[in-house]
C-alpha cells in the first residue's frame, strides 16, 4: 500500500475536495483505495456521503489504541473506495496524543493492520501542522500540496517545507513531494496566472500539469454527499480531477 | 479596550480578509485599534504590509512571557492602527504552552499592559480550536465569526459553539458572540443563497446585514500589503467592509 498525505496549513485550499476526487477516481480506475478523514472538522467523511454525527468508532479511536484500524474501515458508495472517518473525538486528539509514548507515530502503528488491503492509501490533514498532520507526514510515503491560485496561499509553502524536512530528517526518511497541484484556478485573474508561474518556476517539474479550475460544481457535490464524478462527471471541475488522478497514478507508479 | 477574536476553525473562510480590513476601517473612523496576528501563518501581518522575515519579535515572545507585549506593538501606515504581528516562531507555541501553568490564559495577562492604550483590539485567529484560539477566546469580550457561503463550511460552525460555550464556562464568562458575518458571497449560486437563508434563520439577528462579496480586488490587497480601503476604496469588497465596519461599531459601543 502507498500512502499519501494531501496536506498544506493555509486554509480552505482544497485539500479535503482533492482528497475525496482523487480517491474516487482511483477507486472508479479499479484500484482499491482506503481515504482517511484525520481532520477533526469530518468534511472528508460527509464529501464522501456519510453522516458524521452517526459515526460511533472514528479515526480518533484507532489512533489512541481503543480499536484496530482495520475495524473502523468502513466501505463508500463507490468502486473500491473504502473510508476511515473523524468525527467530533478527533479535537481532543491533539492534547490527549502530547502526552503519550512515541506520540508522532501512532498512526503508522495503526495502519499496519491494513498494509496488504488497499493499493493507495490518502490522508485528508486538517489546516496547521499540529501533531495529527505529523503523524499523517509521518506515515506517508507521499505528500500531495494543494495550493490555490491566491496570494496568501503562497506564503505558507515555505513553513511546509521545512516540517516536511524536520519530518523526513526525524520521524520517516522516506517521505517525499509527490507534487503540487494547483487549486481554484480562475484564468481571467491576473493574480492567479502570476502564482502560477511563481508555482511552477520554484518547484518546476513537480507541479502537476492539470490545474484544477474554480468550479462550482465543485463546491455543490459535497452538499450531496457526492464526489464530483458522480454529481457531474461533464463537469471541468471533474475532468481536471480525472486528468490529474491519471498524472498521481503514474508518479505513484512509476516513481 | 473591547476585545474581539475573529475566528472560526474551517480554513480559508475570510477571517484575516475580514481582520485586516474591519481594523483598518475602525482606524479610519477614529478609533485607536490594536490588531493581532495569532496565526503563525503570518498572513495579517503581512496583509497590513509588513514583512514578517524581518519581525524579530513577535506575539510569540509575548505569549511565553519573554517580553512584555506593549514593546512589540507597532504603529501600521495606516491611520490609528496598531499591529503586534506574529512569525513563524509562533509554530512552536502549541507544544510549548502545553505544559505551561495557566496555560489558556497568557494572552489574557499579556494584553494587561495595553489595557488603556486602545479603543478596539482584533485577534486573528489560526484555522483550529487549539491552545492559540482558546487564548484568544480566553482574553475577549467577543467573537466575530465569518462564514464562508459555501456548504464545508456550514458544517463546522456547531463545533465552533461548542468550544466557545466550554471557555465561557470554564474560562471567561464575559464571552459574547459579537456577530456572524458571511463571507465569499455570488448571488447567483444557489448554494450561497442557501446557506445565508439557513445561517439567518439558524442565528437570527445575530448575524450582520452587511454581507461580503466574492470579489477579486480583496484577494489583490494583499499582495500589494494593503487593506481594501488603500488598495481600492471604491470596489464591491471596500463599501461591504466598510458598511461592516459600521455595523460592528455599533454593536461595540451599544452592545
Ligand atoms: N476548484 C474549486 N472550485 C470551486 N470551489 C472549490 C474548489 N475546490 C474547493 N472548493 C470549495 O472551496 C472550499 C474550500 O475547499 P476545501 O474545504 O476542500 O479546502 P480545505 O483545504 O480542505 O479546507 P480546510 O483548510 O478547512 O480543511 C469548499 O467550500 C469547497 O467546496
Ligand atoms: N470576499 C472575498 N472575495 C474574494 N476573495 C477573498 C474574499 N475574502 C477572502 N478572499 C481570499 O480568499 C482566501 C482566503 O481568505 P483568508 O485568508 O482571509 O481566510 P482565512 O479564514 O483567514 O484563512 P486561514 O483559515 O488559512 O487563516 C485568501 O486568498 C483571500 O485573499
Ligand atoms: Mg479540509
Ligand atoms: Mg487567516
Amino acid at each position: 500500500m502507498k500512502i499519501c498525505s494531501i496536506s498544506n496549513q493555509k486554509g480552505g485550499v482544497g485539500k479535503t475536495t482533492s482528497s475525496v476526487n482523487i480517491a474516487t477516481y482511483l477507486g472508479k480506475m479499479g484500484y482499491k483505495t482506503l481515504l482517511i478523514d484525520l481532520d477533526p472538522q469530518g468534511n472528508a467523511s460527509s464529501g464522501i456521503g456519510l453522516n458524521k454525527y452517526r459515526i460511533d468508532k472514528s479515526i480518533y479511536h484507532a489512533l489512541i489504541g481503543e480499536i484496530d484500524l482495520v475495524d473502523i474501515v468502513r466501505k463508500s458508495d463507490y468502486e473500491n473506495l473504502f473510508v476511515v472517518p473523524s468525527n467530533r473525538d478527533l479535537i481532543g486528539a491533539e492534547v490527549e496524543l502530547m502526552q503519550a509514548y512515541s506520540r508522532e507515530t501512532k498512526l503508522l502503528s495503526a495502519l499496519n493492520s491494513v498494509q496488504n488491503d488497499f493499493d493507495f492509501c490518502f490522508i485528508d490533514c486538517p489546516p496547521s501542522l499540529n501533531l495529527l498532520t505529523v503523524n499523517a507526514l509521518t506515515a506517508s510515503d507521499y505528500i500531495l500540496i494543494p495550493v490555490q491560485t491566491e496570494y496568501y496561499a503562497l506564503e505558507g509553502i515555505s513553513e511546509l517545507l521545512n516540517t516536511v524536512q524536520l519530518v523526513r530528517e526525524n520521524l520517516n526518511k522516506n517521505l517525499s513531494i509527490l507534487g503540487i497541484v494547483l487549486t481554484m484556478f480562475d484564468s481571467r485573474n491576473n493574480l492567479a496566472n502570476q502564482v502560477v508561474d511563481e508555482v511552477r518556476s520554484y518547484f518546476k517539474d513537480k507541479v502537476f500539469s492539470s490545474i484544477i479550475p474554480r468550479n462550482v460544481k465543485l463546491s455543490e457535490s459535497p452538499s450531496h454527499g457526492e464526489p464530483i464524478l458522480v454529481y457531474d462527471s461533464k463537469s471541468r471541475g471533474a475532468e481536471a480531477y480525472e486528468k490529474l488522478s491519471e498524472e498521481i497514478v503514474a508518479r505513484l507508479n512509476g516513481v
